[in-house]
């Protein structure tokens, strides 16, 4: 796999799981074979992606019992794009966890276990906290994408969460840094949102996104349908938003 | 205390923290004596409601240090609310109770050790998780408030809540009971908030209230001055609905 990236904000609510759907889908349309690992028991990015049995398993088998990520992951409705399943029973993972050898590094020695050439990039849906399931995800990761959404309290979360990165770094995996910061539910006639946007560009410079995903209710009612948005509304500002983020993403490299 | 209510929904960004402030403001104005608890890390409620100091302690301190409640809580820019502050070291609290004694009922205790006659009513607003600060608020309340945000995805989240709340009632605290559902976030211009809204009514019946709170942007700016939206924008539509909830609070008694 050349590149894992976790899609991280601890903040509830902020477009983690639409940013991993329909990012790795725009991905997958562009040719590059893409994985999503749904790390949260909400398993929101499983179901967005019109998965809803786990005939092989889920994260929880993988994390606490060593199976085979490719065991459990399944294609879905795009082509080149598979998902590796999250189910109820990540719910109780995290105390599981808690007390197991190597804890923090389940993920990632599953993910070096998967075969070379099967995905190009793998994209990793977190749950809103800095869980154990997040430190896997982090520490698995060469890198990070955070999602902010164009809201006050999402400014404040940035503190902790840089904090919880720089700390993963120094203990856990020296090679991570914050590949990109994404601008979500942008609403344009809001001042808030351009306060917002100000505020991160200053602080994260050129790591932000051009694009500014805006607030779209296509991109809302996309996961009712267990479809990405390139399949659902592919016209939509919330879809073109997103291809442009996959063009973004692949120039950066 | 008369009432203990956890604000409980582990599908983030759904208005927990929102709900918690503007009920509580609410509450206050129309003379409960009422106490908000911060059991979230990221420390939303606390920051929504203008402080910015602990100087008495926090949360961290009450749940692992057995800190008395009312050293920590410290009154707001609003007569006859109080807020027990969370902080950043409430993320560390998670992997600490783990191994703890009694550890669902840290937060039970704490509330039976406040004088009788300090709160009519204890509202409990927690993080986007089922993880052991939620269990704790679960445990220690006498009844759920369950805000939904009109999404697809929180219609899914819904069974996990409900699961968590029988385990709950079933394993440590026979008494709780769901006592509202808030529907928020409403935009009525959209097919899936009406959608959402009549499926959520049919599974919980009468328990929703009647108010529903609109998507109204100057419920997401108050925060930013630190002020409940009763004292920055009394006359919009999400001051107005946060009203209507504490009438038909108070009239359910
Ligand atoms: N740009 C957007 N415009 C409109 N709605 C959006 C947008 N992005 C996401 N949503 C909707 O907002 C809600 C929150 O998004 P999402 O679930 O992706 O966030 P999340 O960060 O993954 O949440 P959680 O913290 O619970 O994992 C969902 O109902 C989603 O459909
Ligand atoms: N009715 C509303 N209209 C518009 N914005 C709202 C409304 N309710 C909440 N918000 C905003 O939406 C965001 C999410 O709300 P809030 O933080 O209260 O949710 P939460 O469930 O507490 O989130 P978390 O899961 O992270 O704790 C916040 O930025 C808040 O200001
Ligand atoms: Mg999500
Ligand atoms: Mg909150």
């Amino acid at each position: 796999v050349r590149t894992v990236v976790a899609i991280v904000n601890q903040k509830g609510g902020v477009g983690k799981s639409t940013t991993a759907i329909n990012l790795a889908a725009y991905l997958a349309g562009k040719g590059e074979k893409v994985l999503v690992v749904d790390m949260d028991p909400q398993a929101n990015a499983t179901s967005g992606l019109g998965v809803y049995e786990a005939p092989g398993g889920c994260m929880y088998d993988v994390l606490l019992e060593g199976k085979p990520l490719q065991e459990v992951a399944v294609t879905t409705g795009v082509d080149g794009l598979d998902v590796a399943p999250s189910s109820i029973n990540l719910v109780g993972a995290e105390v599981e966890l808690v007390s197991a050898l190597a804890r923090e590094y389940k993920l990632k020695r599953a993910l070096e276990k998967l075969p070379g050439e099967l995905y190009d990039r793998v994209l990793l849906d977190c749950p809103p906290s800095l869980d154990l399931l997040t430190l896997n995800a982090l520490t698995a990761a060469n890198e990070v994408l955070i999602p902010i959404q164009c809201e006050y309290y999402a400014l404040e979360g940035l503190t902790q969460l840089m904090r919880s990165i720089r700390m993963v770094r120094e203990e856990l995996n020296p090679d991570l840094m914050v590949g990109g910061v994404l601008l979500t539910m942008f609403d344009p006639r809001t001042n808030l949102a351009h306060q917002v946007a100000r505020e991160v560009r200053s602080f994260f410079g050129d790591r932000v996104f051009h694009t500014q995903v805006p607030r779209n209710v296509r991109l809302s009612e996309a996961p009712s349908y267990g479809l990405p948005v390139v399949l659902y509304a592919p016209k939509s500002s919330g879809a073109e938003a997103y291809a442009a983020v996959a063009e973004e993403v692949l120039n950066r490299g």
